[in-house]
């Protein structure tokens, strides 16, 4: 593994977005997942529309929550072209779902994995590498509070209730750590993400972890 | 002569900044994550959690699945 990596580097990671007071995190960790997994295939990183999938992901509550493994599993089987942010823009509340014909551009996902990582996060780094941004569950009450530095403590594993994608990694210091985007605006945290210590499953970080394909 | 929502604000801040101090309090070495105060501190945690956690836990299997072969080293 290299001692650094991040996907931002590579410029296949859209700026940090605000979910508002909409419990959308799982919408917004798939979408951007799937921003970064078609930039990564050399096309353009466009914003996608979180607002189609927390609308139409049926299987969801929309802004009331989510899980990112059904809106991917909706996604894999409904084969649903996801279309520009600016077309479907986000409203930070549940809306109708809205149709577009079969003719209308968009993205769709071709298939996804997920997999318990737990005391395996060196392979879970080799995911990301791999296959672009992860998106993860983690425990995230204290993160209320977060402001910088490595999250070692104050979080639990087997608690999991908030959505966000991993984007990298960093080892050159004495603590490694995840890079980890959240969808808070880029006012919170260290420009909007959270920095997570790698190994030990912190916050749970490991325990359900899905790459995207496009 | 405060409204109640902002008497409720002043409150969730005291608590926040309570916790805040607990937070901070244990003896770590530099690196390790500090706590202070911003745009959520004027929520209470349970309606932080209501607000921002809305994701569930979904199951996933243990990697690698069988028959599956780890992820290869890439350059």
């Amino acid at each position: 593994l290299p001692l650094r990596f991040d996907w931002r580097d590579k410029h296949v990671v859209n700026p940090v977005r605000n979910q508002e007071m909409c419990g959308g995190c799982w919408a917004f960790s798939v979408v951007s997942a799937i921003e970064s997994a078609r930039a990564i295939q050399g096309k353009s990183l466009d914003y996608l529309s979180v607002q189609q999938v927390i609308d139409c992901s049926f299987n969801n509550s929309g802004c009331l929550g989510g899980s990112p493994l059904c809106a991917l599993r909706w996604l894999n089987e409904t084969q649903l072209k996801l279309v520009a942010d600016s077309q479907y823009p986000f409203k930070a509340v549940n809306g109708q779902c809205r149709h577009f014909p079969q003719s209308q551009a968009g993205v769709s996902v071709k298939d996804f994995s997920a997999y318990n990582f737990r005391g395996q996060e060196d392979e879970m780094a080799r995911a990301l590498l791999s296959f672009g941004p992860l998106v993860v569950i983690v425990d995230a009450m204290s993160w209320q509070d977060y402001l910088g530095g490595i999250i070692q403590h104050h979080c639990s594993s087997g608690e999991a209730n908030h959505a966000v994608l991993i984007t990298g990694f960093d080892r050159t210091g004495n603590t490694p750590y995840w890079m980890v985007r959240n969808s808070w605006g880029s006012s919170w945290g260290v420009e909007g993400y959270a920095h997570v210590k790698m190994g030990g499953n912190v916050c749970g970080i490991a325990d359900s972890v899905a790459a995207v394909f496009v | 002569t405060w409204s109640w929502s902002h008497q409720r604000e002043a409150a969730a801040l005291r608590e926040s900044l309570h916790r805040h101090r607990y937070l901070n309090s244990f003896p770590h070495e530099n690196s390790t994550a500090f706590y202070g105060v911003n745009q959520f501190s004027y929520l209470f945690p349970e309606e932080f959690k209501a607000l921002y956690l809305g994701s569930k836990y979904a199951w996933a299997p243990r990697y690698p699945a069988e028959g599956q072969r780890p992820i290869p080293n890439v350059s």
